[in-house]
């Protein structure tokens, strides 16, 4: 899942 | 949070400030483009969407929020408060070549065909061609003031250390996005021909001008 990245990261 | 990640948001971070600074310190936004400070503007609009929905860490929120505003401040510094000064005449690449394609591609290629996740999809590629139009400027006008140029770096040099973090995240918590990545990579390729101008003529004290 992408989910860390979407959320996460800026 | 890795210390690739960290130094890559604080030289976003950088470059952000830096710019705002040198528009306000010298009540000018000569040299700048306004078009790709709208494309960064939209890029950080329709990313951070998620302040919204989820909510990570205090760092996480307090970032975008700060991202967010300095984008519409430069904003309001290019095209209102500063206006006289903003040099449209040299600002002319066509932005339409940029985002229907963008637009179209995060409608084919994302991770889940849902308003948000196109959007933020639409943002990661938008992103990596938004400082086409300031480069074109520059490009046109042959020549940029060297705060300009720490600004370029430091926005080029972000997306880069993103690059490490994300190897250092594939190795360390078996993740990774290819979305982002391949589109950092494209993002990153963009400032190489910068980055040299920069390393060869900036660091060593010589203003940045291209041969005619």
């Amino acid at each position: 899942s992408n989910e860390p990245l979407r959320h996460d990261e800026l | 949070m890795n210390v690739f990640r960290l130094t890559g948001d604080l030289s976003h971070l950088a470059a952000i400030i830096i710019l705002l600074l040198k528009i306000w310190k010298t009540r000018s936004c000569a040299g700048i483009s306004g078009k790709s400070q709208i494309l960064f503007a939209v890029v950080f609009t329709s990313r951070y969407l998620d302040l919204l929905t989820s909510f990570i860490s205090l760092y996480n929120t307090s970032m975008k929020v700060i991202y967010i505003g300095c984008a519409y401040a430069t904003l309001y510094f290019v095209y209102m408060k500063f206006k006289a000064t903003y040099d449209g005449n040299h600002d002319t690449f066509r932005v339409e070549f940029l985002l229907v394609p963008v637009g179209g591609l995060s409608f084919l290629v994302n991770h889940d065909f849902s308003p948000l996740e196109i959007l933020w999809t639409f943002s990661i590629y938008l992103e990596s061609v938004a400082i086409l139009p300031q480069l074109f400027m520059i490009s046109k006008t042959g020549e940029a003031e060297t705060i300009t140029t720490h600004y370029l770096f430091f926005l080029g040099l972000y997306r880069a250390l993103y690059l490490f973090n994300w190897i250092w995240r594939f190795y360390f918590e078996g993740f990774f996005d290819m979305i982002a990545i391949v589109a950092g990579l494209v993002q990153t390729i963009l400032y190489c021909d910068f980055f040299y101008l920069y390393i060869t003529k900036v660091l060593k004290g010589k203003k940045l001008s291209l041969p005619a």
